[in-house]
């Protein structure tokens, strides 16, 4: 080592033999990775969605897909540094349905030790085009714990149908909610006035798949020190 | 920026990407296909202390008053990152929502010496 040069970290891995180098690094980089993610493994995905409904959703949230073509646009990053923002994109799984009533179960995952903030949330729902003009349907919002008979609603919201397509609503208090509660799944009941029933408007195909995307922001739990 | 090659010996970038097919990630990170993890390396001898990148950070100046003092026995730089940028994912979690975030810091774009 020259004189001045130091002993720096870099340094010393410069001298390590080029596959032991590489391992180490792919090792690094996972742990960084999983790291930074609050992740102590990677994720076991037991239902990926479909490609056609991923790029749907994606092409609703305006990201542009180079895979064919995804670009990510990221949220702006808050000016807290331990303050991470994210997007969680929430596919609907088919509840029971009853003739004027069907579901949709969302399910989110709580991050232990830290809390989340819900900065925007909305549900979008395929509804083909209702045989007569006019349908009001209402989308009832409900937290429950798995099994348990008595869900809690957490908000209501109405959609007019009059053309089939792309139906928004915004349910940032109910993921908020959830959120706040823990432990619990979230199901969105639509309601439908009128004899149609609502299942019937919603759409089987892959990419018309209901699903639900939140802003959140995660910072550790606040923490208490003692002086 | 000073890009590595095989010859170099002063601070530089050197490229390293992890592909995440090859270390099978690539069932739960949907994009990108992999993780271009730079990093910095190669001496800072002391008479390009500072260079490149940091020249105008307070630093600087306190390394050159140190080098006008002949203070070399108790100075050392180090070959650092100088620019950094986010690596963007789109991945699965636990129970298979999609997750869109952007980590900061994680891809270096430049190395000096401090």
């Amino acid at each position: 080592a020259e004189p001045g040069a130091g002993r720096c970290p870099a340094c010393e891995m410069a001298a390590l033999d080029p596959e032991v180098q590489k391992s180490f690094l792919i090792e690094l980089a996972k742990q960084r990775i999983l790291s930074k993610l609050h992740l102590k493994e990677q994720p076991n995905v037991t239902q990926p969605v479909s490609s056609a409904g991923l790029l749907t959703a994606l092409a609703r949230l305006r990201v542009r897909s180079t895979n064919p073509s995804i670009t990510l646009e990221m949220p702006s990053r808050s000016p807290k540094t331990d303050v991470q923002e994210y997007e969680i994109l929430s596919f609907a799984e088919p509840g029971p349905s009853a003739p004027n009533r069907t579901c949709l179960h969302f399910h989110f995952t709580q991050d232990a030790g830290r809390s989340v903030q819900i900065l925007h949330a909305n549900m979008y729902v395929f509804l083909a085009a209702p045989g007569s003009p006019g349908r009001r349907l209402t989308a009832k919002l409900l937290l429950s714990e798995p099994g348990d008979a008595n869900p809690t609603l957490v908000g209501r919201r109405p959609l007019e149908v009059k053309r089939g397509g792309w139906a928004a609503v915004e349910v940032r208090a109910a993921v908020q909610s959830f959120f706040s509660r823990g432990g619990q799944r979230l199901t969105a009941e639509l309601e439908l006035e009128g004899s149609l029933e609502p299942a019937l408007l919603l759409s089987n195909s892959e990419s018309h798949r209901p699903f639900m995307v939140a802003t959140a922001r995660a910072s550790p739990r606040h923490r208490i020190r003692r002086r | 920026a000073i890009e590595c090659n095989s010859k170099s010996r002063t601070c530089c970038r050197k490229q390293f990407f992890v592909d995440f097919k090859e270390i099978g990630w690539e069932g739960w990170i949907i994009q990108p296909e992999g993780y271009h993890m730079n990093y910095c390396t190669g001496q800072c001898p002391m008479h390009v202390a500072s260079m490149p990148g940091l020249a105008s950070s307070f630093h600087t100046a306190i390394l050159n008053l140190m080098k006008a003092n002949d203070a070399h026995a108790t100075v050392s730089s180090c070959c650092v990152p100088t620019s950094r940028r986010p690596l963007s994912l789109l991945y699965y979690n636990q129970d298979s929502n999609v997750i869109k975030t952007d980590i900061p810091d994680m891809i270096v774009d430049a190395c000096g010496c401090t």
